[in-house]
């Protein structure tokens, strides 16, 4: 289930459409501070089905909806979408023969939110589910987010098990 | 589960055992359960020395130690069990260029059975890339994406 | 008290908000009071608006944007009450090239008044600096000091 | 009261004695990972009256003497001196005529500590209070640790006055 595309617009400061092609291997994302690098991850944890908005840095989920700069006003929805190929047919039996997986998410500011498996409407649980069991979903130690790699050295021994449990 | 648990704990910690020496050249560390006796509920502390230097308690390790070692322990997870994807967010801002070389190895070495998306600030680490993504704000507030060469940087 | 605090507080706030727009290319800072009736337990809001962006929870910005926001305010009251030394240990790490440049010419001002250590693994820090400390471990788990000159890095 | 000279010995990794001679201006403390750099850091504020050890990275104020390597076996006592410039003739009657002012702290495994202001043992507080007396002891914005500059935006506003309270 590698990614081969992420397509972001309006989420964040990414208020046009930004298309990442992702190939084979190691990819580098650089820029200067503030530029929005690290919103890009936080697209990928979002369309993936994340529901704390605190852990995409916000104060409840509207603020990943691009909020406007000195020069462009706000915007009213935010939409990712991450297509993955999906060479093993992994995957319920309605999309298992497809080569490709576009899993789409949008929030409307007005609080609505639409979800998409190759653009047929779907709930946030048959995202969640898909990537749970794709082998994609476990997220604890395959996103690492800025300034959190410290987080395992300095947690309590009780709060580490969750990495053994999740590659159980 | 019970065995599930163990098992897991097992392969990890073999695997912790051998990418913690090759990222610090040398050292050793491993994981240790809290109460054997109670794998649902056990916790897991991290013992680590690195080369030459005593065992200690792990909050004296110097902030480049500590990264690099919890590096080593997501690397070990993930060669037991690979997810298709990982994303590192600058996890080499607090490491020294020897270390960032052996990180940026070990990713390289990696990424033939995963896909690897790297966030830095560093050269080196953008060396390392097959593929690189320079996003600027040319208006203001609004993120896109141009092309890269390394010696913008 | 009372008043002394509130004192203090308006002057770190006209400065924080002069120190901010010079680390910040531009945009616009200020502290306020979450409870101006009770200055004895009101609490401290940061407003932040980088250059061409627009006021926002403050927990949005980026890594750099927030190290960056809590310099200004440490500058802002160290140039109000300037102690004989500050001590700032790796605050560059997450830094890009552009802004370490912008806070170590700030460094740079506030050092005739101030003594200033730089803990750092930055080239362009470590050119700011009148002495250069390099430590090492020739023998492991040993610290030792060495001369270092710049081009080692 | 600015910093003259600092002295280390059998303190975390510094179990053979090492001076740094601070000039005026900025310094500069380079070096690879876990070398010692913020260790130093650490000796200062431990010699300036730092009494809780979880903010020096240890579990027990003894975790600050040196406590061996595979080379060196561990030493019994830990010894931070701290020599300051006193062009401004501050401090106490008994230090206000001295040019310099020499604050030392010992520890021994035994749980033993000796303090001394130039030379003359004294207890604790007289430490403490210098500092606090010559201005040097507001630490919370004039000592930054490796990690914790992103605490101040993220800390609660509460939990933020102390910074003007101890401008104040
Ligand atoms: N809803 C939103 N609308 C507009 N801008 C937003 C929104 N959410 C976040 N931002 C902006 O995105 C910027 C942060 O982007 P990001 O965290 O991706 O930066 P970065 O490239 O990772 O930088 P660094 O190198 O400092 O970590 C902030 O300036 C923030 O104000
Ligand atoms: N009591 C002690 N005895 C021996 N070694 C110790 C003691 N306390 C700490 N150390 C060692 O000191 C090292 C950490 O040093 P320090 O934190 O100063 O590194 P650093 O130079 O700041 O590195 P970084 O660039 O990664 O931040 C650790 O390896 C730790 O094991
Ligand atoms: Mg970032
Ligand atoms: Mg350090």
């Amino acid at each position: 289930m590698k990614i081969k595309r992420l397509e972001i617009v309006g989420f964040k400061s990414f208020v046009d459409r930004v298309c990442l092609d992702f190939s084979e291997g190691i990819a580098a994302v650089v820029g200067p501070n503030g530029c929005g690098k690290s919103n890009i991850l936080d697209a990928i944890r979002w369309v993936m089905g994340e529901q704390s908005a605190r852990n995409l840095r916000g104060r409840s989920m509207e603020d990943v909806i691009f909020g406007g700069s000195e020069m462009r006003k706000p915007v009213g929805m935010a939409e990712v979408s991450l297509i993955l190929s999906n060479e093993g047919r992994l995957g319920p039996p309605a999309l298992r023969d497809y080569p490709e997986i576009m899993v789409t998410r949008r929030l409307y500011r007005n609080g609505d939110s639409e979800y998409r498996l190759n653009k047929t409407p779907c709930r946030l649980l048959d995202i969640t589910e898909l990537f749970i069991d794709t082998g994609v979903g476990a997220r604890a130690y395959s996103i690492i987010e800025q300034g959190k790699i410290g987080m395992i050295l300095s947690a309590r021994p009780e709060d580490r098990r969750f990495l053994i449990e999740e590659a159980a | 589960t019970r065995k599930r648990f163990s098992e897991t704990f097992r392969q990890v910690n073999d695997r912790f055992q051998e990418v913690f020496p090759r990222l610090f050249l040398g050292g050793k560390a491993e994981l240790r359960l809290t109460d054997e006796q109670d794998l649902l509920e056990t916790g897991i502390d991290i013992a680590v020395q690195p080369p030459g230097k005593k065992l200690q308690n792990v909050n004296l390790l110097s902030g480049g130690e500590k990264a690099l070692t919890a590096v080593a322990l997501i690397f070990a997870i993930f060669l037991i069990k690979p997810s298709p994807f990982c994303i590192l967010d600058e996890v080499d801002a607090p490491l020294d260029d020897a270390n960032i070389e052996r990180f940026n190895e070990l990713v390289r070495e990696m990424s033939d059975k995963s896909q690897f998306i790297l966030i830095t600030h560093n050269k080196r680490t953008m060396n390392v890339a097959d593929t690189l993504y320079g996003v600027t704000m040319e208006s203001p507030g609004v993120s896109k994406l141009v092309s890269v060469r390394i010696n913008d940087f």
